[in-house]
């Protein structure tokens, strides 16, 4: 019965409404139900939440929702009401923020597993990247270079793993597309990614990337890695690839 | 489709709402703020199995045909109350890795019941 089903309602038990526990029965059927679709064991363990003003910040670039009056997140529901057909493939937006690396020019991003899913296939992954001009400012440059470098990969222990030229004339968001082999080692096991990010122009041009950094100052501008992937079972992919 | 208002037995919708401070579920789910656990309740008497629900008329359609003949395959089913129109809703939430997640899940939310 607490199988997922099409049926959502059908896993949820038949209450006598006069059990005053049927309240509490009927609220564990609907965490239960929650969890079964989005494929978590559990509810995840929030022992330090992303500062709201990065979260806001990664929403509000992404489009993904907007702060109502009461201060709530309210998000685009997927417009499809009527009987859907239930995908093979369940398709998600991931929003992985920046932890320091192990130098200042390094970012790490890590991908949660999620339970009983096969393989996670990744359709698209960008970094987006705030560079901060400060006062002294040379104006004679209006572009500069950003490069990502992937650590451990690559001939001298880096690959290439995209590049950029960015226009500087103010403070701003740029998004960097990260490449296929970048992007492989997200669908694997460890699915993490470390990058490392120059910019040789920066320091003339009076302009620098916000990293990890260690103080909250730059929190609200934390680098962040928009992925969007795609959960398939894996016999579903073998057909696919037949 | 029915909603449930205390009064009838036969198949209808029953409305339920978790709001996600309440529960202690805000912390990791940033939005909606709640989730329409909806379910289907009631009786099918076979009169009105396969009656409700524009996605079955097909189905009625087959009933009626056979019942007007007196003879029915479907005369010793018992038909299930069930959603017959789902809704798909978008959450965004904290994975294990504090990363936010945004999914839009498809047949989360019953709309209407009937009679299968």
């Amino acid at each position: 019965e607490g199988l997922v089903s099409d049926c959502p309602s059908c896993s949820l038990p038949r209450l006598q409404e006069t059990a005053p526990s049927a309240e509490s029965q009927l609220v564990e059927a609907v965490k239960e139900h929650i969890l079964n679709m989005l494929h978590l064991k559990e509810r995840p363990n929030i022992t330090h939440p992303v500062p709201r003003a990065a979260l806001l910040n990664a929403l509000k670039n992404l489009h993904v929702g907007k702060v109502r009056d009461d201060g709530n997140v309210e998000i685009e529901e997927e417009a499809s009401s009527g009987q859907a057909l239930r995908e093979p493939e369940q398709t998600s937006e991931i929003i992985s923020f920046a932890e320091a690396g192990p130098t200042q020019d390094v970012v790490h991003f890590q991908i949660a597993m999620e339970g009983g899913r096969d393989l996670t296939l990744v359709d698209q992954a960008n970094i987006w990247l705030y560079l901060k001009l400060s006062n002294k400012t040379n104006r004679s440059r209006s572009k500069v270079t950003v490069r990502l470098y992937q650590a451990g990969q690559g001939q001298d222990g880096q690959a290439l793993v995209s590049e950029k030229q960015v226009d500087i004339k103010r403070s701003g968001w740029h998004t960097i597309p990260v490449s296929r082999s970048a992007q492989a080692t997200l669908g694997t096991q460890e699915r993490s990614l470390e990058l490392r990010v120059t910019c040789e122009q920066c320091p003339e041009a009076g302009v620098r990337p916000v990293l990890a950094e260690p103080t909250d100052k730059e929190e609200s501008h934390r680098p962040f890695l928009m992925l969007l992937v795609r959960e398939v079972q894996e016999h579903t992919h073998r057909i696919r690839k037949r | 489709g029915l909603e449930c208002d205390g009064k009838i037995n036969i198949c209808c919708r029953k409305q339920f709402y978790v709001n996600f401070r309440d529960i202690g579920w805000s912390d990791w789910i940033i939005a909606p703020i709640g989730y329409y656990g909806n379910y289907c309740e009631g009786e099918c008497p076979s009169h009105i199995a396969g009656t409700s629900g524009s996605s079955l008329s097909f189905h009625s359609a087959v009933i009626n045909h056979y019942r007007i003949r007196g003879y029915s395959p479907f005369n010793n089913i018992k038909s299930c109350c069930v959603p017959t129109k789902l809704r798909a809703m978008s959450m965004l939430y904290y994975d294990d890795e504090h990363n936010i997640v945004k999914k839009d899940i498809q047949n989360m939310i019953a709309e209407e019941c009937g009679c299968s």
